[in-house]
């Protein structure tokens, strides 16, 4: 008649923070096998601070890098189109991620090849950290975010046609980037209505995460052509266009009791085993947009 | 109700005026039953606005009040509800009586900054609560 309830879950969590040596004090009940500690995720920070209400304060974590601000400006976007004022899930959004994480490159070495003679050619090597992507954070679609800087006035429009190919960087070989995994596709917009454009890398980047790669290092090239296929492509570089290198986007589902998986279970109706089906089937559209957007990207 | 309430008149002794106020008092919605109320946070009070970048406020209200004896469908308090009331009033003192918690809440969308300096919009389950019951 003794069941603690949470109490016992509040043990069970204090026992992933107490020092290796005190597991071992621990009722052997509440004491998980080696293995099965990794399965449990890292508490998000925002857990992790409510649950850790003793005297030592989360500043201690404070984050020490502060983000880039136009990833800071992205973000900030995506949490007014995906949330009320008052911070609650949009109803009507319908899409099926509950996590959406960006990540600034930690590496780049930026190779300019300033003497072709078609347009400009933007080489980087990347380099992003996954690693605050838990187990239970699954990969729905991943996303290059790229930004245009650009001193056209907003009121013109600029045609671009661009092409990139990505190599992923074999560790073994640390001279030059092997080939394993490499995608090329080409975009066209106009750069007057966005400032941002997003391509689509899913099928890059998916086995990757899916074999737990949490250091991803890729050879990013992206050539632009400015002008519009239809008329004539301009080859000289009318206006200055800085490329800047561009951040990652991933967009999860989180199957943690923590987060939030009510639009699913509404949307379908039905209890959960469709929606465990629906949520290992990532060819659903996780943004659950109808084609709008780099239709170009998507179908690439 | 109108016929119960006439019998009742009719079965009721002659009344006082006094004992009329008596007799509607029992239909006044009682002052300190268990209810949702407000409330209404900032991060910034907390010290948490350097990584919680959105939402600036955060309504997670709370339940408060007493628990009447005969709960039933008004809380929508299961069985055990008045067992557990039961017990308190007629065998066990000790055995606390019904609490006044929360019964229904609604996610919470956080936009974080992450240790690396990476960002992270995550919708939470269960952060505001909407309802409240007896149990």
């Amino acid at each position: 008649p003794h069941s603690r309830g949470h109490g016992g879950l509040d043990k069970a969590l204090a026992f992933l923070e107490a020092p290796e040596g005190a597991a071992s004090e621990l009722n052997p009940v509440l004491r998980l096998p080696q293995g099965d500690r990794q399965g449990f995720a890292p508490l998000p920070p925002l857990l992790k601070v409510l649950s850790d209400q003793g005297p030592r304060s989360w500043d201690s974590e404070v984050p020490r890098l502060q983000p880039d601000s136009r990833a800071l400006r992205y973000m900030k976007r995506l949490y007014k189109m995906s949330a009320t004022k008052e911070g609650i899930p949009k109803a009507h959004k319908g899409h099926l991620y509950n996590t959406v994480r960006l990540f600034t490159p930690c590496l780049e070495c930026r190779h300019l090849h300033r003497d072709l003679v078609k347009g400009d050619v933007h080489s980087v090597d990347l380099l992003f950290n996954l690693d605050r992507v838990t187990a239970l954070e699954h990969l729905l679609k991943s996303v290059l975010l790229y930004s245009f800087d650009t001193s056209v006035p907003t009121s013109s429009s600029i045609t671009f046609i661009c092409h990139l190919s990505i190599k992923e960087h074999d560790s073994a070989s640390q001279v030059c980037p092997s080939i394993s995994h490499s995608l090329a596709f080409s975009l066209h917009f106009e750069v007057r209505k966005r400032k941002w454009v997003e391509i689509d890398v899913t099928s890059f980047l998916q086995p990757l995460i899916a074999t737990n790669r949490r250091n991803i290092h890729m050879a990013v090239n992206f050539t632009c052509l400015m002008g519009d296929p239809q008329r004539s492509t301009k080859l000289e570089n009318p206006v200055n266009v800085t490329l800047v290198p561009p951040s990652l986007l991933l967009y999860l589902n989180d199957t943690s009791e923590q987060a939030y998986h009510g639009w699913n279970s509404l949307r379908h109706g039905t209890k959960s085993l469709v929606r465990d089906r629906q949520r290992n089937s990532p060819l659903v559209d996780p943004l659950g947009d109808t084609g709008k957007g780099n239709s170009q990207g998507k179908r690439a | 109700s109108r016929q119960r309430r006439n019998e009742n008149l009719k079965a009721a002794p002659a009344t006082s005026p006094y004992n009329l106020s008596e007799y509607f008092k029992q239909f006044v919605f009682p002052q300190n039953e268990c209810e949702l109320h407000n409330f209404r946070l900032s991060f910034s009070q907390l010290k948490w606005d350097k990584w919680i970048i959105a939402p600036h406020r955060y309504s997670p209200q709370y339940c408060q009040g007493d628990c009447p004896r005969a709960m039933g469908h008004r809380y929508g308090s299961p069985v055990h509800t008045m067992v557990q009331n039961l017990i308190y009033e007629k065998l066990d003192p000790s055995v606390p009586k019904p609490s006044c918690v929360p019964a229904e809440y609604s996610p919470l969308s956080v936009l974080t900054i992450e240790p690396d300096g990476s960002i992270v919009y995550k919708e939470y389950e269960d952060m505001i609560a909407t309802k409240c019951t007896c149990r």
